[in-house]
């Protein structure tokens, strides 16, 4: 039997947002520890981590280990009819072959319940090495969402260049060229809007803008994204999710032929 | 410049 309670199913909504776009489908790996996922896009040039802990969650029992096959288009569907403060309940049975979300409004007067098919998913599942990451930049989330859009205009292509200076990013294309650097925050009233470099040696990576701007789907999950570059090594992207855990997304670079 | 394949950096496991 697994059974997770969220009071605030908003959560669940945004972290569909986040990886609907890259996955058309993805197994949810449910364990006592809680809910993980990974899974790389079509085309195999980057891979999401998804960790949502059992003690986020007001309540969850989850009995015997459950991989639940889900086609992500037809999760946003059932999520659409939950209100964004309405209770959410997950419900299966062992080996189920389906998986049900109830949700309840908060005065309890109105209780629905979806039930959707689950399917089997011949999933790879890759290991990721622990790596001391070169350079560690923390910024808004906003704000690095906000420079992804604005460079993809000038080219397919982002340069990520570190150093203990900044941050700087740049494309260029037919329209021409662009750049925008970051330095660290000196004082800031809020954790949140800081700009944060760690930097061990400065490096300099490029990467696909289409990858960058669907990972920024997270935005609305938190308020700070934190960036870790080595070279010749994939970039993580990494949000956290309040008291639950995180998504992380990694990005093979685009390297010289 | 190519794009390399994510598999090419982590191991199946």
């Amino acid at each position: 039997m697994f059974e997770a309670r969220l009071v605030q199913c908003s959560m669940l909504k945004k972290v569909l947002e986040a990886i609907k776009e890259l996955l058309n489908e993805a197994t949810f790996d449910c364990s006592d520890a809680g809910i993980q996922l990974q899974a790389m896009d079509n085309s195999h040039v980057s891979l999401v981590s998804l960790n949502l802990r059992s003690d986020g969650f007001d309540k969850y029992r989850c009995d015997r280990n459950l991989s639940m096959g889900i086609n992500l288009a037809s999760m946003t569907k059932i999520m659409k009819c939950a209100g964004n403060d309405d209770v959410l309940t997950i419900k299966a049975q062992d080996n189920a072959d389906n998986v049900m979300f109830m949700f309840e409004s908060q005065n309890q007067e109105k209780v629905s319940d979806y039930d959707m098919k689950l399917i089997n998913l011949d999933q790879e599942h890759l290991g990721i090495p622990e790596t001391d990451y070169s350079c560690i930049i923390k910024m808004p989330s906003g704000e690095f969402a906000r420079i992804c859009r604005d460079l993809s205009q000038f080219g397919e292509s982002v340069v990520i260049s570190c150093t203990k200076e900044g941050v700087k990013f740049s494309a260029a294309g037919d329209v021409g060229a662009a750049n925008i650097k970051l330095a660290q925050t000196a004082n800031v009233d809020k954790e949140e809007e800081a700009v944060t470099i760690e930097m061990q040696e400065p490096v300099t990576l490029t990467f696909a803008c289409r990858y960058l701007n669907s990972f920024t789907k997270a935005t609305a999950l938190s308020p700070q994204v934190q960036l870790s570059m080595s070279a010749d090594v994939p970039l993580v992207v990494e949000y956290k999710i309040g008291d639950f855990g995180h998504i992380r997304y990694y990005l093979a670079p685009k390297i010289e032929e | 410049m190519s794009q390399r394949d994510i598999t090419s950096y982590f191991s199946r496991v």
